[in-house]
């Protein structure tokens, strides 16, 4: 981790269901690589951090420091992928759904 | 309706599930946690989606879930009779496509019929055979389980089966019924009208429904722990929680906050001088010690003495927070 980037960006996380406790009942996959956003979004804000406007002028804003306690931008997912899902409901029938917004792809500043 | 492989197809699916053991070996992980449940079909069929939604991002049956239903089967009458439960759909799960998945045993032809010989036991008595019978045609037989009296054991549908000339898997599109009926408690039966032979047993070839959903709150924040964050792993009337199978003994320490003493009221405790000067004072300089905004509460008084105006009597028990027009001022400006 610590030759991660200052920058915001995206970091390896591989979540094992076993780990959260729900093992028992997801039988596929075991675990998926999920990842996660963390970084600075200092000014001035690198396209790579892909900032929203609104971001770029927050962050503007608490570098001329007009109003004290603004904090910078967040660091936060942007594109994400979906994941499918084989668990057994309550009545141990077998059941797949696709889970929209499970793993990041890019990550930015929001 | 289509015909799947035959019955030996959820042993050789599964043996390909293992073989096949993708990148992240989901499915070998599913056949696994599956245990002797992986024989059935239904799980080798929900297995074969979620390899296929894995692989090519094909999303099943155009929707974002699918839903397996196996039967409990009953022997009502000599007969096979399946019920099945489908309490489990979500409301927010709009179906798309139901299937009813059965297997159908190889027919047993009638016994060729022989005429008779003439003259019997000659030696060169022609006999001809009678071509056997046609097979008996099975017929699938759906009842509503409801509670509701005026459809219980309502037919729900029939369909009269044409019987393959060997055994094999079939399913039939039930998707009308499925829609517009809204049962959630069903029962099937293969009737082919003869007498089983011996009493039927549960087997892997039971019948299953697949049911193909759109959850329109899956889109929904969270939408992942409302169905898969669950219960506490350890039944609530477990005396001794058992230790989940591969945890550590949990080395934090459980603390409650600690609360001092009985909250009676919100007051500030600690604060029960009286206001320095009276706390309608419009002015105050900052070498004076700040006073105390607080002023002693005026006690709601009850319904007979409230006709007498003006009679305050002052409990220097309570405080309030107060703030006089110049501090407001400030506050408002900033």
């Amino acid at each position: 981790q610590w030759d991660e980037p200052r920058v915001c960006s995206r970091r390896y996380l591989k979540v094992d269901f076993a780990d959260i406790g729900w093992s028992e009942w997801v039988l596929s996959p075991k675990s998926f690589d999920a990842y996660y956003c963390a970084g600075a979004c200092e000014f001035p804000m690198p396209k790579v951090v892909r900032p929203s406007n609104h971001a770029t002028i927050q962050s503007i804003v608490r570098a001329v420091g007009i109003v004290p306690g603004i904090p910078e931008p967040c660091c936060v997912p942007d594109k994400m992928n979906s994941l499918g899902v084989l668990f057994l409901d309550e009545n141990r029938n077998v059941v797949l759904k696709v889970y929209p917004n499970m793993s990041v792809e890019t990550c930015a500043c929001r | 309706s289509h015909t799947a492989p035959a019955w030996s197809a959820p042993l050789a699916a599964v043996r390909g599930l293992r073989e096949d053991q993708d990148s992240h070996g989901s499915a070998g992980d599913a056949v696994a946690a599956l245990g002797p449940s992986a024989q059935d079909m239904v799980a080798v069929h929900m297995l074969r989606l979620y390899e296929k939604y894995s692989r090519q991002g094909a999303r099943p049956g155009g929707g974002n879930t699918v839903r397996s239903f196996r039967a409990r089967m009953e022997v009502v009458d000599q007969k096979a009779m399946y019920f099945f439960n489908l309490t489990s759909m979500q409301d927010s799960e709009m179906i798309l496509t139901a299937t009813f998945h059965f297997y159908t045993e190889p027919p047993r032809w009638p016994q060729v019929r022989e005429a008779m010989c003439k003259p019997p036991r000659a030696k060169n008595a022609s006999c001809r055979l009678l071509p056997p019978g046609p097979p008996a045609r099975q017929h699938l037989l759906f009842r509503s389980l409801s509670q509701n009296s005026a459809t219980q054991g309502l037919l729900r549908g029939a369909m009269t089966l044409v019987p393959p000339p060997r055994g094999l898997w079939q399913a039939k599109d039930i998707s009308a019924r499925a829609r517009g009926d809204g049962e959630l408690l069903l029962s099937a039966q293969l009737d082919s009208g003869e007498k089983e032979l011996g009493v039927p047993k549960p087997s892997p070839r039971g019948p299953y429904i697949l049911i193909y959903a759109n959850d329109l709150a899956i889109a929904e924040p969270n939408s992942v722990a409302v169905t898969l964050q669950r219960y506490d792993p350890f039944p609530a009337g477990d005396p001794e929680p058992r230790a989940a199978p591969n945890s550590s003994a949990d080395p934090r320490v459980r603390r409650a906050a600690q609360v001092s003493g009985p909250l009676l009221d919100n007051e500030l405790p600690g604060l029960d001088e009286r206001p320095a000067h009276a706390p309608h004072a419009h002015h105050y300089h900052k070498h004076e010690l700040w006073p105390s905004p607080f002023r002693a509460l005026k006690p709601r008084p009850g319904r007979k003495d409230r006709r007498k105006k003006g009679q305050d009597t002052f409990l220097g028990s309570s405080q309030v927070l107060d703030f006089d027009e110049k501090t407001m001022q400030k506050a408002r400006r900033k």
